[in-house]
């Protein structure tokens, strides 16, 4: 089963499989191009020979067994390459986490306790609601409680005018007042009666 | 540690001194067998030129990838992350595969720091609403008490009409 | 299959933080 190396992709941007594989061709492009170039070097050079019995063909197959040895072996070495490579420097170590990974050894949250945070949060939503609500009522309340003061200290300070009305007109508690005229009205009605019945 | 640069270096001159050493200047005599007969000198300069040139490749694209992905500084700071790391020694996260579950982490500090602010929001409000509690029941008593003088003024008063009214009824007889 | 699982790890790194810009903003919103 192939390692898909995924979260080396998610670090290097590329899986280190492909990394691999083009630096494989590439070094096996250059490995062809230097024989091809061997082989023509050689073969110019055979021109200038003079009496040279060698074919092209004949060298053609001394490039081709060359290359045949040179390929084997480059496969075998590349693929050993390549197995370090991937162990050890195109590799996220398992005890290795990627930075923007961070918070996953931080705050390691599985989906439930995730809803129940959630839930958690929108319990809170709604006790603030309920304590703006609230704060509002008592606001008005305390408002009402303000005009109603008002009101009834209106109506006491008129009361207290009332009494001031009493007093400034010498009489200092109404109701004495009343009871002193009342007195004084029962006095004057004895006093009527009495000149009455004497001047009959 | 070894750095990776230089591990990868170093990898890639062992494979081309093996490679070399394999295709060895022996092992291309014995194939242009013919040709080093007539002209070894031109053999040995040929064989070289081959091994240089090979190398010169080689190293040549292994330098444009470097360049090409920035691989020098990415195998840097991987290094960097993993001299950070390595005193965990238990396998580390990995995504799940399931991206809302391994979401929940990503979220879940910004959610905490919500849910933080609302606990501070709420218990701030809490405090504040029993203050004004208690205020709209001083209000309270208070407007019950200015309403009891009221009445008790009112009473007086309205005692004090009636016997008005007992007198206003004495002094018309 | 190789596209793949670049495709992943690419979205696996930068989704992330994508999403999270978007919650930031709702948060702060709902906040508001």
């Amino acid at each position: 089963s192939v390692d898909p190396m995924t979260y080396e992709a998610q670090f290097f941007g590329f899986t280190p499989q492909t990394c691999m594989f083009r630096i494989y061709i590439a070094f096996q492009d250059y490995l062809f191009e230097v024989m091809q170039a061997v082989e023509q070097v050689i073969l110019k050079k055979m021109e200038g020979i003079p009496g040279c019995d060698i074919t092209p063909v004949q060298i053609r197959k001394c490039t081709e067994k060359f290359l045949c040895f040179m390929k084997g072996h480059f496969d075998n070495l590349f693929g050993k390459m390549e197995q370090l490579f991937l162990q050890m420097i195109l590799r996220i170590p398992p005890n290795i986490l990627l930075p923007e990974d961070k918070c996953q050894e931080m705050y390691p949250y599985s989906e439930e306790e995730f809803q129940l945070l959630q839930k958690e949060i929108k319990e809170l939503q709604e006790k603030c609601k309920v304590e703006m609500y609230t704060k509002q009522a008592l606001l008005a309340e305390l408002e009402e409680q303000k005009i109603v003061e008002d009101k009834l200290k209106q109506t006491l300070t008129l009361f207290d005018e009332l009494e001031n009305v009493g007093r400034d007109h010498g009489t200092s508690d109404f109701r004495e007042s009343l009871v002193s005229v009342v007195q004084n009205s029962r006095k004057l009605q004895d006093i009527r009666d009495n000149v009455e019945k004497e001047s009959k | 540690a070894v750095s990776r640069v230089k591990l990868l270096d170093t990898m890639v001159d062992t494979f081309l001194q093996k490679l070399i050493a394999a295709g060895s200047y022996q092992r291309f005599t014995d194939c242009y067998k013919h040709f080093h007969q007539l002209q070894p000198e031109m053999t040995q300069r040929i064989y070289d030129k081959f091994v240089t040139q090979l190398q010169a490749s080689i190293r040549e694209e292994i330098s444009e990838i470097k360049e090409e992905g920035n691989l020098e500084t990415v195998l840097m700071s991987l290094d960097k992350i993993v001299e950070d790391g390595k005193k965990r020694k238990e396998p580390a996260w990995r995504p799940s595969g399931t991206p809302e579950k391994d979401l929940c982490s990503v979220l879940a500090p910004y959610f905490l720091q919500q849910r933080d602010t609302l606990r501070r929001h709420v218990q701030k409000q809490e405090a504040k609403n029993q203050e004004l509690a208690e205020a709209v029941l001083a209000g309270r008593r208070q407007v019950e008490e200015l309403q009891r003088q009221v009445q008790a003024r009112q009473q007086a008063w309205q005692a004090l009409h009636r016997e008005r009214r007992e007198l206003a009824a004495v002094l018309k007889e | 299959f190789d596209e793949i699982i670049v495709d992943i790890a690419t979205k696996r790194k930068q989704y992330p933080r994508k999403i999270l810009e978007c919650v930031i903003k709702t948060l702060k919103a709902q906040h508001e």
